[in-house]
């Protein structure tokens, strides 16, 4: 359980992150 | 601060554990060994509580340095500072992870909504100009037709008028 | 009763606050113990050496056993009370704090429907930019077909323009009054070659 907690909470923490630079760069190529 | 918290919290543990483990309790649990060795006794009594506290403080010291929570500690105490103007409860994950990455992305997608508004804007004010310039252009061409058209008669009308000359010549 | 798994300090601490006072909890317990074994070592160390010594080692581990029995219970009240204190002022985060890797959701709170909205206008935007440039293709292949067109249309003015500069060469000025001219003046002509005919036939 207390790994789970800890897993989920580094995701919530460092997921956000990861997707936003795939985002950025969809966005990026798009505007190129 | 929380660390100074934290600190205080752990040596009030400390003293009240030592003082419940006091010596008077010692000794009433070793009267025997008490009774034969009253000096060993007190020695080993006070090795043990001076020990015990050495090992509980290197353990303390030990769980700040692997977690770093001395310096979690004072960012932690920072962001609750900043956010002491606040009263109501602040956002908190939701659970639905599409739900709450959203908001990371919205900053990025209104930049880039406003970077598409600008292209777009540029682009129509562009074609503007250049769609002048083509109906400038047809209309200039339009014109070139009109031009040729009237030279175009005028020579078709003299051209008549050459053939009825030589018609006039022609025996009858 | 629920546990309260305080997902929001792991985010920020990296580790659950429970995990971190169960890993001090048995440390402690250990140091404890270890202790206890220690002290129960020196002392039956000292009674061996000490000949016809009626305390026997099981008297011994009885008194440890009861000096541990009371020191546990107090350690394990006197370190429920420390962890409720560290988890409430130290290792906790207040409701009102939003960590600052959070705080996009405060300044863009967005719902599905506004988030789908925005996302809507986008593929809008990238439509009409998609519509503008082949807009922009279009009216420069017009344009580029304009030249070849002028250029063709100027070309024919110019043999026109090349005709009425050879007739002015060869003294014809405008084209169309000379040719009024000579048509004027064969006229003429042929009005003088009937006077003419007509005399010569009255002298016959």
């Amino acid at each position: 359980f207390d790994e789970l907690i800890v897993e989920t909470a580094t995701r919530r923490k460092q997921w956000p992150k990861k997707i936003l630079v795939h985002a950025i760069q969809t966005m990026k190529a798009e505007q190129e | 601060s929380r660390a100074q918290v934290f600190a205080t919290v752990v040596d009030t543990f400390l003293e009240k554990l030592v003082a419940a483990g006091s010596y008077q309790r010692f000794v009433n649990s070793y009267r025997c060994f008490y009774k034969l060795q009253p000096q060993l006794t007190r020695s080993i009594y006070d090795q043990f509580i001076s020990q015990l506290q050495a090992s509980i403080k290197e353990e303390i010291q030990e769980v700040k340095n692997e977690g770093n929570l001395e310096g979690l500690f004072s960012s932690l105490d920072k962001i609750v500072e900043e956010a002491k103007d606040r009263e109501e409860p602040a956002w908190r994950p939701s659970g639905i992870p599409e739900d709450d990455v959203r908001s990371a992305m919205v900053p990025y997608l209104l930049k880039h909504r406003s970077h598409l508004r600008r292209v777009l804007r540029e682009k129509e004010e562009q074609n503007r100009k250049v769609a002048e310039s083509v109906l400038m252009g047809r209309d200039r061409i339009a014109e070139l037709e009109r031009l040729i058209q009237a030279r175009q008669q005028a020579w078709q009308a003299i051209n008549k008028e050459q053939r009825e000359l030589i018609m006039t010549f022609q025996e009858p | 009763m629920s546990v309260d798994p305080m997902a929001y300090e792991t985010q920020f601490f990296g580790f659950t606050p429970q995990t971190c006072m169960l890993r001090v909890y048995i440390a402690f317990q250990d140091y404890l113990f270890e202790m206890m074994l220690v002290v129960e070592g020196v002392m039956l160390k000292k009674l061996d050496g000490i000949p016809g010594c009626k305390v026997s080692p099981s008297q011994i581990r009885k008194c440890t056993e009861k000096f541990l029995l009371f020191m546990k219970e107090h350690f394990d009240r006197l370190f429920a009370k420390m962890e409720e204190v560290l988890l409430q002022l130290v290792l906790n985060i207040p409701k009102n704090v939003l960590l600052p890797e959070d705080r996009v959701h405060e300044q863009y709170p967005y719902s599905k429907e506004e988030f789908q909205a925005l996302q809507d206008e986008l593929q809008q935007l990238q439509q009409q930019c998609r519509a503008e440039v082949a807009a922009e293709q279009a009216l420069r292949a017009e344009l580029e077909e304009q030249k070849v067109v002028k250029a063709e249309l100027e070309k024919i003015l110019q043999c026109f323009d090349g005709l009425e500069s050879i007739c002015r060469e060869h003294g014809a000025g405008n084209f169309k009054e000379s040719f009024a001219l000579l048509t004027q003046n064969s006229k003429k002509l042929q009005d003088v070659l009937k006077d003419i005919e007509k005399k010569s036939q009255k002298m016959k």
